[in-house]
């Protein structure tokens, strides 16, 4: 049987949503030397079946949209990181060393279905 | 809240918040590592996260411990022709037992204003200490000499490599008794001590600045089956 398309505002899709954490804001410039923030992207949307293959989805993805229009109970395709980027952190710890570290998959670059 | 950032600090590797009273000049070949790998992860260019190619060497975690030990007061300056003496000392139980040390460099930094007109040529020893210090003893009995080099002019920070000493420390915490330094007017050269000398190791003593810098790899983190993937 056909399914019905949702009405599903573009708003609402899944989409990578940028946030800024200053280290400022939470005291943490008193021992972060660099960087002055984090980029806490997150994903956030909708991954309705008719848009999975519009919406850099998996091929799971689309499978999981498929069987959720059929069965209900089948949870939702979730917008989820598709593409993730390490950072690195200069900070001084108790000792008063000062450490360098990369931190992988930290950054969100971008989203899609999965 | 003080719960969640409780558990974003050990996620980033820390125990508890950390309070420094002053931030530690970063060297810049730290600064430049982090500007590197900073400018790849924004280009989106892949990176080896566990080798450090500034280096030359693996690794994911750098550390610039710095130096906690502290300079001898000769009883008469200048005595035998030494013109600083100083004991070394790095703390190094931030480093866990997990951690491999790739690498292990002294930096020794006379501040560029000492070298100035510098006059005489100083001689600069290492050593390691290998007996705990004992109560009344002026310097502390110094074990095998590691190095011996003349300081000509201003060139920067000395550098020395300091891997198996380091490793050995890490092997065994209670070995680490730190290293001797010593500066002294090259043979010859000390006759006389003049006014110009006494300056010299004045300034050298107020500029002196020591670290070591540590890198180390952390198999669970860098693995050689996804290093080899990647």
């Amino acid at each position: 049987a056909a399914i019905p398309v949702p009405k599903v505002s573009c708003k609402n899709l899944c989409h990578r949503h940028q946030l800024f954490i200053n280290f400022k804001d939470l005291g943490w410039h008193k021992w972060v030397i660099a960087p002055k923030g984090f980029m806490a992207n997150y994903c956030h949307g909708d991954c309705p079946f008719s848009l999975t293959t519009y919406l850099n989805s998996s091929n799971y993805a689309f499978m999981q949209a498929l069987m959720h229009e059929v069965d209900p109970e089948v949870p939702q395709a979730t917008c989820i990181p598709t593409k993730l980027s390490p950072i690195s952190i200069l900070y001084q710890d108790n000792n008063d060393n000062v450490i360098l570290r990369h931190y992988e998959d930290m950054v969100v670059d971008e989203c899609g279905c999965g | 809240l003080q719960l969640q950032e409780y558990d974003f600090l050990q996620f980033l590797g820390l125990d508890k918040m950390t309070l420094p009273r002053t931030f530690q000049p970063v060297p810049s070949i730290l600064n430049k590592i982090f500007q590197d790998w900073e400018a790849a992860a924004t280009a989106g260019d892949w990176q080896d996260l566990c080798y450090v190619k500034e280096l030359g060497v693996y690794g994911n975690l750098l550390r610039l411990v710095p130096d906690q030990g502290f300079f001898l007061y000769l009883k008469k300056p200048f005595q035998d022709d030494y013109c600083l003496q100083k004991l070394l000392y790095f703390n190094l139980s931030a480093i866990k037992a997990k951690e491999q040390l790739t690498m292990a460099q002294l930096r020794l930094d006379l501040g560029s204003n000492s070298y100035y007109n510098l006059g005489p040529e100083l001689e600069l020893a290492l050593s390691v200490v290998q007996e705990p210090h004992k109560w009344g003893q002026v310097t502390p009995t110094p074990g095998r000499r590691f190095a011996l080099q003349s300081i000509l002019w201003p060139q920067g920070a000395l550098r020395f490599s300091l891997q198996d000493v380091v490793q050995g420390w890490n092997s065994n915490p209670q070995k680490n008794l730190g290293l001797f330094l010593e500066i002294m007017v090259q043979e010859g050269r000390g006759s006389g001590v003049n006014f110009q000398l006494e300056d010299i190791c004045t300034r050298l003593r107020r500029s002196f600045h020591a670290s070591l810098l540590v890198v180390t790899l952390n198999p669970e983190q860098c693995q050689p089956s996804s290093r080899k993937r990647r």
